[in-house]
């Protein structure tokens, strides 16, 4: 574990926990995909199959319990909330993320480590985290409503992304049998749609702050 | 601090 990759968790998980008490603070998630955080929730369910059977360190298990716990909590909360649910633009995450779940299965059964259920949903979790955003675009470009998408929501995800790229190049460097290019590869397509997703964000942000300047 | 199945990264 290096110090890279620790400060990445923590601002991979912040950045979830900011998101869930926005929501559970303003009981609204206007603004918000619910299609995107479903995949993240389906991301952490495939990724971490191996809560129960591999045992890394407890640091390890006690995250994913947290992750696994803090994305499912953010569906329920847009699914169930009686008050939060009223505030989902359900006619404008209208992304059709099905065929995306399906278009990563497929490449995780072509492209995978070994083909075992444990290794091929691990690669389905990985292709998936790195187009999960996309509903979350879509909606942003049509919506423009950044109200519980907060700066440091998205100042958070960006440093999680930064510090594991950072994280990759220091164990290629310092580990001789470092390579998981299914990760990195996907990690950096993942980074790019995020840095998309920011640039989108920041005109929707400059728009709402000019719109909110009194006219 | 290898999982059996290689992934130590979450």
């Amino acid at each position: 574990m290096n110090i890279f990759r620790f400060a990445g968790d923590m601002t991979h998980l912040i950045s979830i926990l900011i998101l869930l008490l926005k929501i559970y603070a303003t009981k609204s998630c206007a603004g918000i995909s619910l299609k995107t955080q479903e995949l993240y929730a389906l991301v952490f369910l495939t990724r971490y199959l191996d809560l129960f059977t591999d045992y890394v360190s407890l640091y390890n298990t006690v995250m994913k319990i947290v992750f696994i716990a803090s994305s499912l909590a953010i569906v329920w909360c847009m699914r169930r909330h009686p008050l939060v649910r009223r505030s989902y633009d359900k006619d404008l995450d209208t992304f059709r993320h099905q065929y995306v779940v399906l278009a990563c299965f497929v490449l995780a059964l072509l492209l995978n480590e070994k083909f075992t259920i444990q290794e091929v949903f691990w690669a389905f979790s990985i292709y998936l985290e790195a187009v999960a955003i996309l509903p979350q675009l879509v909606l942003l470009q049509r919506s423009g409503n950044v109200d519980n998408l907060t700066g440091q929501y998205v100042l958070f995800l960006g440093a999680y992304r930064g510090l594991y790229i950072i994280n990759w190049i220091y164990r290629y460097f310092t580990e001789d049998h470092f390579t998981r290019w299914i990760a990195c590869v996907s990690g950096l397509v993942q980074t790019g749609l995020y840095a998309d997703f920011f640039y989108y964000y920041y005109l929707s942000w400059k728009t709402n702050t000019k719109l909110k300047l009194p006219a | 601090e290898e999982a059996e199945s290689g992934h130590d990264e979450l």
